[in-house]
């Protein structure tokens, strides 16, 4: 199946970002 | 009884894996056998997505400023930071001794590197520990089939590109059965 592939960039704005809860 | 596994929130970003993060200590002066190894180490949690991972990793100690014989393990869900875990008892890792100052920077890129999948080497990796220490600090990366050359040389490649680090640093792997024999004969009745 496919992975999940995140690169560190974009790890670090999911950090600044958070998800609206 | 089977822990429930943890799923990612609404509108989060699943990870590839569900991680775990583990911490141990050792009591100055104890010898480290399998018991005590097994004791002193704690689970703080598991996640599944990326922003679940940040609220733990954003409330943790920074491994630079850990002090004493200190290690924080990185697993996936369901395999013990262990050798004798049936998904690390072939395997081995890559080893790295750092000089302090460098363990807190490399252990995020590490981590970061494992949870984002940037190894490549489908279900081999099992975590990361890294491990702090009186003169030096040691980071290392665990994988299931240490007779796979392909894959530890795969595994050595990307860690040279995401670490970053002097090039004259020096990688070793070691299996976990060498790491077994080796702590043996460290006790005093071997």
């Amino acid at each position: 199946g496919t992975r999940i592939i995140y690169d560190r960039k974009f790890l670090l704005e999911c950090r600044r970002s958070p998800v609206a809860k | 009884s089977k822990k429930k596994m943890v799923v990612p929130g609404a509108g989060e970003h699943p990870l590839q894996y569900n991680y775990t993060f583990w911490y141990s200590r050792r009591t100055p002066g104890r010898p480290a056998s399998t018991q005590s190894y097994e004791q002193n180490i704690k689970q703080i949690g598991s996640f599944a997505s990326v922003e679940q991972f940040w609220r733990f990793y954003s409330h943790m100690i920074r491994p630079g400023d850990l002090t004493g014989h200190s290690d924080f393990h990185l697993f996936k869900e369901g395999i013990k930071p262990m050798w004798e875990d049936d998904a690390n008892k072939m395997g081995g890792k890559w080893i790295i001794r750092l000089r302090k100052g460098l363990a807190s920077r490399c252990w995020e890129n590490l981590i970061l590197a494992m949870l984002g999948e940037q190894f490549m080497v489908g279900e081999e990796i099992c975590g990361a520990v890294v491990s702090v220490r009186f003169q030096e600090d040691i980071i290392s990366i665990w994988n299931k089939t240490a007779s796979d050359q392909a894959t530890t040389a795969r595994i050595r490649d990307t860690l040279r590109r995401v670490l970053n680090l002097p090039p004259n640093t020096i990688m070793e792997y070691k299996t976990h059965t060498d790491s077994i024999k080796y702590s043996l004969g460290r006790l005093p009745w071997a």
